[in-house]
């Protein structure tokens, strides 16, 4: 796994074309819902692996 | 024929009969534990055809010597339904005699999905002339093959071949030893590698959970099956080290809404590896046996 592909991944989920332009202080105000940290943590135990298809 | 609804349609009636058998395999322990099956062969013995018989033949059927053997893979179901699946299907001469090989690879994979160690292998041979026509061809059953016996002592009896990799020696061998530099002897094993997302120009002020991950790869090198096995499929490419299982990365981005940011959860697919494996290029890849 590269950079590159993580992003390019990110902007296909997103269906976006390009990185959005922030600055700080947008992350900075942001403060993340209990309901979406509830389910990234439900999403990140669920280990359970997909079988690739060989190569 | 003379609806008014429907257009006429003209068609020939053709006689397809056909000859079946079921071959019934007991499986267990005939895979090793941890072992992959490269392929499974069925050899039958078709029997020799009476002098007589094939001169009958030519004379009432010039036109086709050959006939269509077919095996299926059956399936019975817990509700007592039942499925068949083609496996492979080939033309044999009605004259010939001796041992005739089908590739039932993919109906020991279809069992093997089953994981049910205790019931056999079934396997429907059908055998049909290869032109079907007209005339009530019964010559089908001119060919004929050596059935199974209780006592499976009779010669030319059907035999299941599995050619089998033992993954021990021809596989991966899981994580690689943290201690143990990584070098041209390393076999097949997952590396931990992690990818720091807090330090990408792309990812700042956007990405906001995880800060970065442990993505793991897979290095090192497989050990190549023996030449009287690579002989029989050129077009396999060596066994390479590869992601044979992987999990997918959830993150939270922002992400515009309605003017505003709101952070929101995205899973990408197949950045961490779970496993590593051994495989070649070229090989067939098992069809999932669907529900």
């Amino acid at each position: 796994v590269t950079e590159e592909q993580i992003l390019s991944s990110l902007l296909q989920q997103l269906h976006l074309s390009e990185v959005p332009v922030l600055d700080k202080s947008d992350a900075e105000e942001l403060v993340t819902p209990a309901h979406v940290r509830a389910q990234y943590m439900a999403l990140l135990r669920r280990r359970h692996g997909v079988r690739s298809r060989g190569k | 024929r003379f609806s008014q609804n429907f257009r006429e349609v003209a068609g020939r009636f053709l006689v397809s009969e056909a000859s079946t058998r079921l071959l019934v395999f007991s499986m267990e322990q005939r895979l090793p534990p941890n072992s992959e099956l490269v392929q499974a062969v069925l050899r039958l013995f078709q029997e020799p055809v009476p002098e007589a018989a094939l001169r009958r033949h030519a004379l009432l059927s010039p036109r086709s010597d050959r006939a269509r053997v077919t095996v299926e893979w059956l399936q019975i179901r817990d509700d007592g339904s039942n499925r068949t699946f083609l496996i492979d299907s080939r033309l044999v001469s009605v004259g010939e005699s001796g041992w005739k090989a089908f590739d039932v690879t993919e109906a020991v994979n279809f069992w093997q999905q089953l994981s049910r160690p205790r019931e056999p292998l079934l396997l429907k041979v059908s055998v049909q002339m290869e032109h079907l026509g007209p005339l009530a061809s019964s010559f089908y059953k001119l060919v004929r093959f050596a059935s199974q016996r209780p006592s499976g002592t009779r010669q030319g009896e059907p035999q299941l071949e599995l050619h089998t990799l033992d993954l021990r020696e021809f596989g991966a061998q899981g994580n690689c030893d943290p201690e143990a530099p990584v070098g041209e002897g390393t076999r097949c094993c997952r590396q931990e590698m992690y990818i720091d997302l807090q330090g990408t120009k792309w990812a700042e002020n956007w990405v906001l959970e995880p800060p970065g991950f442990l993505a793991y790869e897979c290095v090192g090198a497989c050990q190549q099956p023996p030449e009287a096995l690579t002989s029989k499929w050129p077009l396999l490419g060596p066994r390479q080290c590869i992601a044979s299982e992987t999990a997918s990365l959830p993150v939270i981005v922002s992400m515009e809404e309605g003017g505003r940011r709101r952070p929101q959860v995205v899973s990408l697919p197949n950045m961490r590896v779970q496993k590593c494996g051994c495989a070649s290029d070229g090989a067939p890849v098992p069809r999932k046996l669907e529900p």
